[in-house]
């Protein structure tokens, strides 16, 4: 049984920068 | 298109490459994830990677269906928090009793009863340090809840199989229970979306998930020990859980990162700053991150969008989407679209959803540029699926979200499919029932 997750987040670095109040996106995260 | 356009625009991909990852794979941590000592590995729940600490989970594993059926519980829940409403559960202060949905009190006439549930559990696992000296939990990790909590002995009700230890906190020399009088107590209640109970002066949480699983303990504080270079948080405010029954996949318990008072987020934004990031695995067989405080990406190139919060649901990270291309042709969507019922990024949702308006327009698009490829049959919510099963290379759309600041994203070909088999490759994307969702 394979299992998938959630697909449109595979492979970004998602950043929360609560702080400074902005989320961003880096390609190729892992 | 032509042979440039069709490169810029279009993912030409091998079939065999969409399909999810196999235990006989095995587990291949990623490269890429971040070594650094305040990050912590990110695996699937249910992937090979988690086999050394979740084998007995295997049995457990959901099919794909109920893997999308979860999915909606955990949207309507989400859905149902983001609306303005009042709503407790009228007692949780006998530990010794579930939360029952029946004993969820309506304040706002016509609301369904599960409006005071949070949201089901996520699908990745990180490993924590707790307690002195510290003993090692692999929990969901989660930014669309608040709470985090653990199973502890002596369960004095219920605890479900997880495969590491329960916590103890007998054993801990640092652990405390926190009084019903404590401010951190009353703070629970949006935490938990349940108003919190007292037994002796004992503050008593109690939080249920949309899939109707639960956990209900002491509200408790001890030592929180991150990543390889053992950052400890002392004082850290957890739910020690007497009572847990539920679907979280042998681990033991839920890390909420949600953007609460006592989410995790905040009670490190002394050290962290109030930043953290992630990387989901690409494939269940591999391993991801997730890092506090900044500098933890991997990628230079980040591009930024705005965080929005909004008086509802204020747990949650919204976001500014602003419209969708397809095949590098951005589609006719009106703005509002979107602003009418918000955006968030819930790093426990398998599936995007998008506003009726949206997806019809995604959906039309995508057929289009799908039409050479033989259609399949819907999978549960999933409804604009392909037989993919004759071709050993596909050339797929690609898929753009265009953000609030000017950032955009494509995702890459694995993030514009849900597949089931070969026969079955549906776009992840789904619709909203109501243009206010």
């Amino acid at each position: 049984v394979g299992i998938l997750g959630n697909v449109q987040q595979l492979t970004f670095d998602v950043v929360y920068d609560v702080a400074g109040s902005k989320l961003g996106f880096g390609p190729g995260g892992c | 298109p032509q042979p440039l356009e069709q490169e810029h625009h279009f993912h030409i991909v091998e079939v065999s490459s969409l399909l999810p990852a196999t235990d006989v794979e095995g587990c291949n941590p990623s490269p890429k994830g971040n070594k650094k000592g305040n990050s912590l590995e990110v695996r699937h729940k249910h992937g090979p990677c988690s086999s050394s600490t979740l084998e007995s989970d295997k049995e457990s594993r959901p099919s794909h269906v109920e893997i999308l059926e979860n999915d909606e519980k955990r949207v309507d829940s989400i859905r149902e928090r983001v609306k303005p409403k009042s709503v407790e559960v009228d007692s949780v202060t006998d530990h010794k009793k579930a939360p029952k949905k029946d004993r969820v009190k309506q304040k706002a006439v016509g609301l369904p009863v599960k409006s005071g549930s949070t949201i089901g559990s996520g699908n990745f696992i990180v490993t924590i340090g707790l307690g002195t000296p510290k003993k090692d939990l692999s929990l969901i990790f989660d930014t669309g809840s608040d709470f985090t909590w653990t199973q502890c002995e002596p369960c004095k009700r219920s605890c479900y199989k997880q495969k590491d230890p329960v916590f103890n906190p007998s054993e801990s020399s640092t652990y405390t229970n926190i009084t019903c009088t404590s401010t951190l107590c009353s703070e629970v209640r949006s935490a938990t979306s349940a108003k919190p109970g007292c037994a002796g002066s004992t503050c008593v949480y109690g939080i249920q998930y949309g899939d109707s699983s639960f956990s209900v303990g002491f509200l408790a504080k001890d030592t929180l020990t991150l990543g390889s270079s053992y950052d400890t948080i002392p004082n850290f405010y957890f739910g020690c859980g007497e009572n847990n029954q539920g679907l979280f996949g042998g681990s033991a318990g839920l890390i909420g990162l949600g953007r609460n008072q006592l989410s995790v987020m905040s009670q490190c934004a002394t050290k962290y700053g109030q930043v953290f990031s992630y990387c989901l695995p690409s494939k269940a067989s591999s391993t991801g991150h997730l890092t506090f405080g900044k500098g933890g990406t991997s990628s230079k190139s980040i591009t930024y969008t705005p965080l929005l919060s909004g008086s509802a649901g204020a747990s949650f990270y919204f976001i500014d989407l602003q419209g969708l291309s397809v095949g590098g042709q951005k589609l006719s969507i009106q703005p509002t679209v979107f602003t009418q019922g918000g955006v968030l990024i819930d790093s426990g949702t398998v599936i995007t959803r998008l506003p009726p308006d949206a997806y019809s327009a995604l959906q039309a698009a995508f057929n289009k540029a799908m039409s050479k490829y033989p259609k399949a049959p819907a999978l549960s919510i999933l409804d604009t699926c392909f037989d993919l099963s004759k071709y050993t290379t596909v050339t797929v759309p690609k898929i753009g979200l265009q953000f609030g600041g000017k950032a955009e994203i494509v995702l890459p070909a694995a993030g514009i499919f849900y597949v089931k088999d070969i026969s079955q490759v549906c776009l992840a994307f789904a619709g909203n029932g109501d243009a206010s969702d």
